[in-house]
This record gives structure tokens, C-alpha cells and sequence, in this order.
């Protein structure tokens, strides 16, 4: 099952 | 202060039912230019963000630089609903320290000479501003379906499997998924309709790639038909969040980003 990635995290790196 | 004005309440139930569908409460920003809501939804999978610009209002209000009013979803949409579709709906706001801090709603029918009148006050909360900032990305790729055919596809799917496969190519999208029992493939092609434009599917894909995301979220986001019946998909690839546009009228409307899985 593929992993869930998290928008959060996205958000922040950027 | 604050007030503004709609004559169509049900554009306005519609959209915070459709933010209620992931988020339970959150801030609504008003300043002059008009109303922003966004948030995150708790599993960190759906960042919901509305405008519904000064404009966009029958009349709108707004004397302060902003004001952030936190606001329960499940409630205000239990009020709006109370609102008649042919009454005017009235929101309005007066910062007084001396009282509870609360929202004001109102639905006014017209009869004749009399007005019939309907109040509710919402009780307001500290939501903490959100840090997340939603970053300007060049999309490389762009999909325009219509939203009930987004809406049948994802519905579908979700009796079967809760993540959905969608497969980008330059002439097709393939939405997929499979379980134990079954499998299901769907093949969308770009196509126009000369008698309703607004059936037509078109695609502008420079780079195909695949992604995997959670069906249940897909499936809300179609629900926005009632916004437009048309939706717009903006990509770049797998790794980057996709955003799920819903416009309406004075560059008002609502987006969604959601974060794709991936497999390790």
C-alpha cells in the first residue's frame, strides 16, 4: 500500500 | 464591523458544506478585498482554500484591515441551512469587548410591505492562524472534465478500493483501482462538445505521470458541482500536492490541494 504522504510537511519544505 | 450581503444563500451553504466535509473549524479571514478561509484537514491530506472576494457579495462590509473570526463549521452549516433559498442572506459582525464574541446570521424573506425574519448568533472561537502558506507553483499540467462525470468515476471506485490510481498521459487519464476481489479501470479522453461545451474533457498533459490519492477525498472534492460544474485539475507530478479548482464568479472560489501516496 502506497504512503500517505503529508501536505504539512510539504508546505514547510517549500 | 463588518456585513455582507447574499441573495443566493444556497452558493453560500454550499460552500461551507463543502469545507465541512474534511474540516471541523476554522478562520474566517474578512478584510476589504473580501472573505479567505483555509485549513488543513487533520490527516494532513487536504489543504481547503475559499475566496469569495468583496465583489462576489451582494453587498459586502468590511472597516477593519482583517479580522479573523473562528468559526465551528458543523454549526454555521446547521444555521444555513435554516436559511429559506429565497431569503437574503445577512452576515455581520461588531467587535465589543464588553460581550461574547459572536457571528451574526440572518435570513430575510420579503412580503410585500413586512419583512420575515430569521436570526441566529454564532458563538465564536480562538483558532490559532494557520503557518502553512500555500506556495506559488508553475503547473505544468491541466486536465478541465466535468465535475458530475469526476464525481460518477470517484463514487464508483469507492465501493471498491479507498485509493484511486490516476495515470496522466498527453491523450488519456486512466483512473484505476484494485482490491482483492476486483479491479476497475476507467479511460478518459479529451474530448469537445460543440452543442454543450460544458461536457467537453480537455487535457493539456506535457509530462504523463501517475499517482496514487485517497478516494474518499476526490469523492468530496466532485461533490462541488452546485460551484461549477466543471473542475479543474493543475499538476506537476507525483510528489507535488495536485489542486482541485472549483471557480465561481469575480475571481472568487474554492481549491483544494491534496497530498498524493507514494510507494517506497
Amino acid at each position: 500500500t502506497p504512503i500517505q504522504n503529508d501536505l504539512a510537511e510539504f508546505y514547510c519544505m517549500v | 464591523m463588518l456585513e455582507c450581503k447574499l441573495q443566493e444563500p444556497k452558493v453560500f451553504r454550499s460552500v461551507v458544506e463543502a469545507m465541512s466535509e474534511h474540516i471541523k473549524e476554522c478562520n474566517f479571514e474578512f478584510t476589504r478585498e473580501g472573505l479567505k478561509m483555509q485549513a488543513l484537514d487533520s490527516s494532513h491530506i487536504a489543504f481547503t482554500f475559499v475566496t469569495l472576494s468583496a465583489t462576489w457579495w451582494n453587498e459586502y462590509r468590511c472597516d477593519d484591515e482583517a479580522l479573523l473570526l473562528g468559526v465551528n463549521l458543523e454549526t454555521l452549516l446547521k444555521i444555513l441551512k435554516c436559511g429559506p433559498d429565497n431569503s437574503l442572506l445577512a452576515l455581520s459582525y461588531e467587535n465589543d469587548d464588553d460581550e461574547v464574541s459572536e457571528l451574526k446570521v440572518k435570513f430575510e424573506v420579503d412580503r410585500g410591505e413586512k419583512k420575515d425574519v430569521a436570526e441566529f448568533a454564532l458563538k465564536l472561537t480562538h483558532i490559532d492562524p494557520m503557518e502553512e502558506e500555500v506556495p506559488e507553483l508553475t503547473w505544468t499540467n491541466e486536465l478541465e472534465m466535468p465535475t458530475q462525470e469526476l464525481f460518477r468515476i470517484a463514487r464508483d471506485i469507492s465501493l471498491f478500493s479507498e485509493i484511486m490510481v490516476l495515470e496522466f498521459d498527453k491523450d488519456k487519464l486512466r483512473i484505476s483501482c484494485s482490491s482483492k476481489e476486483s479491479t476497475a479501470d476507467y479511460l478518459v479522453h479529451p474530448f469537445e462538445d460543440s452543442t454543450n461545451a460544458s461536457n467537453s474533457v480537455r487535457m493539456n498533459i506535457e509530462a504523463p505521470f501517475k499517482v496514487s490519492l485517497t478516494t474518499h477525498y476526490v469523492l468530496s472534492f466532485a461533490k462541488n458541482k452546485n460551484i461549477n460544474e466543471r473542475v479543474v485539475i493543475k499538476m506537476i507530478d507525483a510528489e507535488t500536492p495536485l489542486m482541485f479548482s472549483f471557480s465561481m464568479k469575480e475571481g472568487s472560489g474554492i481549491c483544494y490541494y491534496i497530498a498524493g501516496r507514494l510507494t517506497d
